[in-house]
């Protein structure tokens, strides 16, 4: 199963509609110190179901909306989609091209969808049972894991092995 | 239950100690050891790195970089147990040496048949690696924006330059 | 004992907006504020950073490398209060863009009339503003030793190289 | 006050003596993972006093002797030597040039030396007490004081302000 592409539009700092496609093995992300890397990341794990708030460094979930500046007032939601292409029918899916998208309105109404037709978390969560993907899987690797692996906080090893058992 | 995870820890095991070989070198030693063997389910799980000769006596006694190392030879160890089809990294390099950061690349790319690998990084020598670059940038003061960078034509200080000002 | 601490958190808060916007820019806020008033030397301390016309809600809300410059910036104003003969930064600009690293250099060029700063980095463009290099290495395993790196009259890939490899 | 050099010998990974001077205002210290830079750091903590082996990274403070490696036999005993130049009569004494010592034998015996002549830790702490500098004043940084000022562990902050203040 390959990514095909990843649209965020309102999420945190990206205001504005942004689409990057997954056509290479190895793709690197550069930029300023606050421009908005990790804030990708976090649209990752949140398109893939993240529940808590503290994994996405947010105090509330509404946060996750782009919050406005001086010169642009807040935005009124958040809408990520991230796109796969089916190869190797991983997904036990009839769909050569599935694409998942989680929108959260400042109502605080929310919505998930596959292939633009709405459906519950449960749905989507039960397509990538067995792909290795979800949104706590060894798929993202950050500084932060290293040390916690380090210092084996709160069993931090034990809890890995067992997710990835 | 108990035996899917001991098999499980046994296959981490393998890959563990191939994957630190990888990232520190052929002579360099590394275990992973179940504390209580009883229990293993509830058991704390205790590293061993032994880079280059060395003979520290705990992980507390490497080095920022060794340490990052000898994590990242784990979570990779865990990710080969069932390779996700992407994997995310944001800003692992950060603590390593240039040698390091190209021994971290060289990994990558022999995973990178199985799975597609998103570098976020500030370091020079990974985005030389990677197959395409992104530029994360804020033309507009909180507002995140993207660009593909095609970095075949420039020289390495101008992709940087282009993106970061 | 309590008009002391009352005393020397105001001069901290002082120097903490100087630091922090010759960090960040001019136009940017911060403020440092004691949590219970009645209670100064038991009270929380609470730091505000609104970098770059942003609105974060919290320090959590900040990039890694807006979090580290806003601590940097902290440890500067305290440091500030009576400046200690020298200085040691380990790897402090590890999360820093190349921009950011020269607004720390630069920072640390202003303190270094009344204080020595000796700066561990791997971070080359941190090696072009020190006034001298000292390279450490392994030539035998497990011994460290050192020498210095007269760079002035070599290209900048060479003095890495003629120290790591 | 100005440092004037740092002899290390049998000081962890440092077998070998090795002497740096400290002729200029800002000093880069460079060199590849685990080549014994933070090492470095750690020998001057712990010649100006540093009793907690937790701060410097050890089980035990035995384990600063240098513990040996397959081709050389492990160290009888670490010696530090910190030297001062007196100017701006900071220090109260009479000596223009001011050095102390900390030896510590494989038996346990351990001394310290101020200009060469036994003397107690307290000799030097007191010779120290305004100068600001003291094996937990802020004249050193890492990422790891970054990080504690960022999460406010155990109070972190209050505590560095009481030590400032
Ligand atoms: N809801 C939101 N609305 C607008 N901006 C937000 C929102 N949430 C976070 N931000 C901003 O996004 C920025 C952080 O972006 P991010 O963490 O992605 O940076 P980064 O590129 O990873 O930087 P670094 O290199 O320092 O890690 C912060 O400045 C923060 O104020
Ligand atoms: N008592 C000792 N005897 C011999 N070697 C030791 C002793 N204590 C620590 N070491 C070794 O010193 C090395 C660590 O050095 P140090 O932490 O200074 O590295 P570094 O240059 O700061 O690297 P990095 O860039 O990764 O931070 C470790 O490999 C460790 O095994
Ligand atoms: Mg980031
Ligand atoms: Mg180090």
């Amino acid at each position: 199963m390959r990514l095909k592409s990843l649209e965020i539009r309102g999420f945190k700092s990206f205001a504005n509609k942004t689409i990057i496609h997954f056509n290479e093995p190895m793709i690197g992300i550069v930029g300023p110190n606050g421009s908005g890397k990790s804030n990708i990341v976090d649209s990752i794990r949140w398109v893939l179901g993240e529940q808590k708030s503290k994994e996405l460094r947010l105090e509330s979930m509404g946060d996750v909306i782009f919050n406005g500046t001086k010169n642009r007032k807040k935005g009124g939601m958040a809408q990520v989609t991230l796109s796969f292409e089916n190869t190797r029918n991983i997904l036990p899916t009839e769909y050569q091209e599935v694409a998942i998208s989680r929108i959260l309105y400042r109502s605080g109404e929310s919505e998930y969808r596959l292939n633009d037709v709405k459906c519950r978390l449960k749905d989507i969560t039960n397509l990538f049972m067995d792909s290795g993907i979800g949104s706590n899987s060894y798929a993202i690797i950050e500084l932060g894991m290293v040390d916690d692996i380090l210092a084996d906080k709160d069993n931090a090893r034990r809890k890995m092995f067992e997710q990835a058992a | 239950a108990t035996d899917k995870y001991m098999e499980a820890f046994s296959l981490v095991k393998q890959n563990f100690q191939v994957t630190f070989r990888s990232l520190f070198t052929e002579d360099d030693d590394c275990d992973l050891i179940l504390l209580d063997e009883e229990n293993p389910l509830d058991s704390k799980i205790e590293i061993i790195a032994k880079p280059k000769g060395k003979r520290p006596k705990s992980l507390s006694q490497l080095s920022g970089g060794e340490k990052t190392l000898t994590a990242t030879a784990l979570l990779f160890s865990l990710y080969l147990l069932k390779p996700a089809p992407f994997c995310i990294l944001d800003e692992v390099d950060a603590p390593l040496d240039d040698r390091n950061v190209a021994k971290f690349t060289n990994l990558i790319r022999t995973f990178s048949d199985n799975s597609q690998f998103i570098i976020i990084t500030h370091n020079k020598a990974t985005m030389k690696e990677v197959d395409v670059l992104y530029g994360v940038y804020m033309q507009e003061i909180g507002v995140s924006e993207m660009s593909a960078v095609d970095f075949r034509d420039k020289k390495d200080e101008n992709i940087y330059e282009a993106i970061v000002n």
